[in-house]
Order: C-alpha cells, then sequence, then structure tokens
C-alpha cells in the first residue's frame, strides 16, 4: 500500500 | 521533523524574506523574474488545495499560509505596484510559462502515484516546482550586475533544496517504508538546476568579485 508521509513536507 | 526539513523549511522562508525585503525597503525588483514568481504561486496554489481538509501540523499549515501568502504578494508588487513595478526587467524576463506549464501537467496525467484530482494537482506542483527557477537563471545570466539580495534570493532556494534532499536521505534511513520515487527525481532535478549557480555564487565570494554569470 501507499504511505502518503511526503505529504507533511512542504 | 528532523534538522534538515526544518534548516530547508528555514532557508525557504529566508529566501521568501530577502526578496520581500529588497522589494518593500528598496522599491526594487531589478534581476527579479516575474515568470519564476508566477510559477511558484501556481506551485502553491496546486500543492496546497489539501490546506483545510488535511490538518498535519499548525506549524504546517501556517508554513503553507505565508508561502501562499507571499508568492502571491511578490506578484502583485511586481505587477501592480506603482514604484517596483518600474524596476521590472520586462525586456529580459522572456520565458514562456506554457513551456514549462504544460509538460509539467502532461507528466503529472502520466506519471502519478494515484489519479485523483488532488493527487494529480500535487504531483504537478513538484514537477512544476522542479522547473521554476529556470526563467529566474535565465534573467540573471542576462543581467551584467547582479545585486547582493538577488544572489542571496536564489542562494538560499538552492541551499532549501539541498537540505531537503539531505532530509529525504534521512527519513529514508529513519522511516519504515519511506519511499518517494516522484519527490525525489523532481527534488534532485531541481537542485542540479542550482549546481551552476552555486559554482559561480562560491566563486565570486571566495575572490570577493561581483557574481556575474557567463552568458
Amino acid at each position: 500500500c501507499f504511505q502518503y508521509n511526503a505529504k507533511d513536507e512542504l | 521533523m528532523n534538522i534538515f526539513r526544518f534548516s530547508g523549511d528555514m532557508t525557504h522562508l529566508m529566501s521568501v524574506l530577502v526578496l520581500l525585503l529588497k522589494i518593500h525597503t528598496i522599491k526594487s525588483c531589478a534581476g527579479i523574474s516575474l515568470k519564476t514568481q508566477e510559477l511558484y504561486a501556481l506551485v502553491f496554489l496546486a500543492r496546497y488545495l489539501d490546506i483545510v481538509t488535511n490538518f498535519i501540523s499548525l506549524y504546517n499549515t501556517i508554513m503553507k499560509l505565508i508561502f501562499l501568502g507571499s508568492s502571491f504578494m511578490i506578484v502583485w508588487y511586481i505587477r501592480r505596484h506603482r514604484i517596483v513595478r518600474r524596476s521590472y526587467d520586462k525586456e529580459h524576463d522572456t520565458f514562456r510559462h506554457l513551456f514549462l506549464v504544460l509538460p509539467c501537467f502532461i507528466l503529472a496525467l502520466l506519471i502519478n502515484e494515484r489519479s485523483a484530482f488532488k493527487e494529480i494537482m500535487w504531483t504537478f506542483s513538484l514537477y512544476l516546482e522542479a522547473v521554476a527557477i529556470l526563467p529566474q537563471l535565465v534573467l540573471l545570466q542576462r543581467t551584467k550586475n547582479i545585486d547582493n539580495l538577488t544572489g542571496q534570493y536564489v542562494f538560499f532556494l538552492g541551499a532549501y533544496r539541498a537540505l531537503y534532499i539531505c532530509n529525504w536521505i534521512y527519513r529514508y534511513f529513519t522511516e519504515p517504508h519511506y519511499v518517494h520515487w516522484i519527490t525525489w527525481i523532481s527534488g534532485l532535478v531541481q537542485t542540479l538546476l542550482y549546481a551552476d549557480f552555486f559554482y559561480y555564487y562560491f566563486n565570486s565570494w571566495k575572490n570577493n568579485v561581483k557574481l556575474q554569470l557567463p552568458a
């Protein structure tokens, strides 16, 4: 499954 | 949040502040590319579509608001402010937006992690940010005398990108399953675009001479 923790960056 | 990510955000913030300082206090936007500033405004608009729906932290929300607000403020200053706009170098800032926006948008439609609207816009913003500095670099090359603030502005932007790469390397080794090819490759391309500028920036600093890029 995809991890979306790059979205916590600006 | 690690030290690289935080330092990266701070140098990004510094670059914006240096630019606003130049525009607001000296009332000049000489050597600043309006095209690049408009592309950045578009980048933040496309990336922060989730600003109200996806809350991560107060820090994130405030920084997003600062980047959105400042990018539109800078564009407003260059286009509309009656004194600032006179110093805009229209003749040399000739890069066409569409040459960058269109390929980035098509690429985002083709290569993305998930084909939802917000996801495509987010991916588009990553691709566009990678190349948005190009009009500014072209303008610097055409400008004979680059003033200190403009040089520092580009330097801080480049430092922000380099620190983000350190952040990704750090996160890769410390967080489970932290793999983001799209973010990494577009980020790497973006950082490489600054390599040439950095070379001349450090040379001018070392030899204590005025910064000038070869044509």
